[in-house]
């Protein structure tokens, strides 16, 4: 419970969508799959918030610290940052 | 908007419909009031065959043939705020800022008669597309990558985001400059608000070299609120009152002589009208004077009738509030405190406010997000200028005209400020230009609009280009730029090389095998960028060659010749001075050198290339940093 509150939305961004990047229920199964692999405590569904694929690769998730350290070593990961809020200008 | 586009020059043209219904604007905001008439279709044929977006319609929201679009983006829960899961804007914001890129022309536009004219945005007959990121809380990364992947995938022309962070962040751990790369390499121009955290310097955020910053500009329509003393004094201050209150004094109290001592205020505190500080019991019916401006609750909530406020700043900016209100400068406020500590019954009157025309228009406004950009130094940002002081533009009728508790004026359209409203001047006119040049890339468009903008002056704006960049934005001269400093995805790779990103990342990027190794590693001032700044960490004499590359989209057979302009301590030399160009589409390079020693901040110039119907002109910069 106490990891789980520890989350946060992250980006997880992957630069173009791959060739095989498929329509969004690949996109997704792929991101949910590696997301699995770096999730402690939390099922893959859960915890994916957008899987993005129609312009660019990557999704959103909610993760703790530490499981966004390892997504970003991740092979295909470009980078990884918190879903902070911007304001209206 | 009501006078925006006539104070650029941009007039009506029945003619354009037909070209400007093929351009697709996205709007990344707060959603859209669809029932403003700013958005009705008629007149309108289907979708152009290109969109492929959809409209996330309900019971209760529709789109049509002029507003084709309308998806929402919610990563978090809603948790109260008054948002609905649902494209329409209950915020107003995003209403506004589409109407002012691409609303329809609506006559007897005003809000409560102030601004009266034709609102219209840039392009008129322009389809809109709304994706709704924005909410009560803000705007998460989460949620504006969302949008862009669909956006970019839907078929949109141009992107409009009106919505920045409070720092700067590198290119790649930032959801607008990964969104508006992507964009970019499909063909789609970003144009993005500078940001309201001026005027320090380098507090601009959104910087990235393939998007658009634009900062905000003062019109020639000036809202100014008279106040009356029972002395028979008058004082004009600066405000957006839309209330007219009888003809007669009303009792005037100086808010630091009506302290909540219940609850803990003295007099020092409550001068200020901080929430909660003033007594109920003093204040009520009378025209409270505050030491500060604020945004008229604590006077409103205790009861006043209407405030007066000095303030030394906000001074070029008139802002609404929820009661009858003025702001005055610090002269006048000092005449009228020594008028309330001049008689035991003071009394006063604010009118309703009217306009005058400001002939100091345009200088970018006080709260313009300023340069020098922190991410990439000799990348001057912003990029240009345009209006975004008292916009008048369309409004949601699902808020109201301040969104503070008190204030139930329900209005078709409102009058705000901010780098938000400029952002959708530079969109308009970027749907413009692709209107009249549909295969230009968005560097080129870019380009156009930065080389045609008006020159501004530093007698007005003391930071100069980290101000106003290019200068104010020109539609009318932006279709005619005669040369392009163009740039594609492969000169932003290289420009990402030089700025150390890694191959393995790159080539995640460009989806190719783009490797560092394998291009030219373009140092920053070597961007293909219709603007120079060369920055120096020290005070000596620093010299640097700029490459560039112009196409010709002007005459087929011209040629243009180069005029600098450099102030002392610059010394620019272009290489050649000339250039013939016996085509259209030709492309020819030359270098530019600057030697600077920076004796102050920082030192402008301009190079403008000629050909006796084009001017082609470029700000030079050189700052100490």
């Amino acid at each position: 419970s106490q990891a789980s509150d520890d989350r946060k939305v992250y980006v997880v961004y992957m630069g173009k969508p791959s060739e095989v990047e498929g329509g969004f229920s690949a996109a997704s199964a792929r991101h949910a799959n590696m997301l699995q692999q770096v999730l402690t405590t939390s099922d893959a569904s859960n915890s994916l918030v957008y899987s993005y694929h129609r312009s660019f690769s990557g999704f959103a998730a909610r993760l703790n610290d530490d499981e966004a350290r390892k997504l970003a070593e991740m092979e295909g990961v470009v980078s990884v940052f918190v879903s902070e809020k911007k304001e209206l200008h | 908007t009501t006078r925006s586009w006539d104070f650029m020059g941009l007039l009506d043209e029945a003619s354009r419909t037909r070209l400007e219904s093929d351009v697709i604007v996205g709007m990344l905001d707060t959603g859209i009031w669809p029932e403003s008439k700013s958005f009705t279709d008629e007149g309108f044929g289907p979708p152009p065959p290109k969109w492929k977006g959809k409209c996330q319609s309900s019971s209760n929201f529709t789109c049509n043939n002029k507003l084709i679009g309308a998806r929402f983006y919610r990563s978090n829960p809603v948790e109260g705020g008054g948002d609905i899961l649902s494209p329409r804007d209950t915020e107003g914001h995003g209403t506004h800022t589409s109407s002012t890129a691409a609303g329809n022309l609506v006559a007897q536009a005003s809000l409560f008669g102030l601004g009266l004219g034709t609102s219209r945005g840039g392009v008129p007959s322009a389809r809109v597309a709304v994706y709704k990121i924005c909410w009560s809380d803000g705007c998460s990364d989460a949620d504006i990558l969302a949008a862009f992947d669909d956006a970019i995938a839907d078929g949109v022309d141009v992107i409009s985001i009106s919505v920045g962070g409070s720092i700067p962040r590198e290119y790649f751990k930032d959801s607008i400059a990964i969104g508006a790369f992507h964009a970019m390499k499909n063909g789609i121009l970003t144009s993005n608000s500078a940001g309201n955290t001026g005027p320090g310097s380098a507090t601009i955020s959104n910087v990235s070299p393939w998007s658009l910053s634009v900062a905000a500009s003062t019109i020639d329509r000036k809202f100014v609120t008279k106040v009356k003393l029972g002395n028979g004094k008058a004082f004009e201050g600066i405000s957006v009152n839309t209330f007219q209150l009888e003809d007669k004094m009303f009792p005037l109290i100086y808010a630091g002589d009506a302290p909540n001592s219940t609850a803990g205020f003295n007099g020092s505190l409550s001068r200020f009208c901080f929430p909660g500080s003033l007594d109920m019991n003093l204040v009520q019916g009378k025209i409270v004077f505050c030491d500060e401006i604020g945004d008229g609750t604590t006077a409103l909530s205790s009861g006043a009738i209407g405030t007066i406020m000095q303030d030394a700043n906000f001074l070029d900016v008139a802002f609404v509030f929820p009661l009858p209100a003025s702001k005055l400068d610090l002269n006048a406020g000092s005449k009228v405190f020594q008028y309330l500590r001049s008689t035991s019954n003071p009394e006063a009157n604010i009118e309703k406010s009217t306009t005058i025309d400001d002939l100091s228009a345009p200088f970018v406004v006080s709260f313009s997000s300023r340069g020098p950009n922190q991410i990439t130094l000799d990348i001057l940002k912003p990029d240009l200028t345009a209006p975004g002081v008292d916009i008048l533009a369309s409004w949601s009728e699902d808020a109201t005209v301040t969104s503070l508790a008190g204030d139930n004026r329900v209005v078709p359209f409102n009058i705000i400020s901010g780098t938000s409203m400029s952002c959708p001047h530079a969109t308009g006119t970027a749907a413009y230009v692709k209107s009249f040049h549909p295969t230009w890339s968005p560097a080129a468009i870019k380009s156009a609009l930065m080389t045609t903008a008006f020159p501004m002056t530093p007698k007005l704006n003391a930071d100069a280009e980290f101000a106003y960049g290019a200068g104010h934005l020109n539609p009318v001269n932006a279709i005619n730029p005669g040369l392009v400093y163009d740039a594609t995805e492969i000169d932003y790779i290289k420009f990402l090389c030089g700025q150390g990103f890694s191959t393995n990342n790159l080539s995640l990027v460009t989806g190719d095998q783009s490797n560092c190794s394998d291009v030219r590693k373009t140092a920053a001032s070597d961007l293909n960028y219709p603007s120079f700044a060369l920055s120096i960490k020290t005070r000596r004499l620093v010299s640097r060659v700029f490459h560039r590359t112009v196409t010709n989209v002007g005459l087929p057979v011209s040629t243009y010749k180069a005029i600098i302009q450099a102030a002392p301590g610059l010394k620019v030399t272009v290489r050649p001075a000339t250039l013939s160009f016996s085509s259209l589409g030709q492309k020819i390079s030359f270098t530019v050198r600057i030697k600077a020693k920076t004796a102050g901040k920082l030192i402008s110039g301009s190079l403008t290339w000629d050909d006796g119907v084009h001017l082609v002109r470029s700000p030079i910069v050189t700052f100490v940093n």
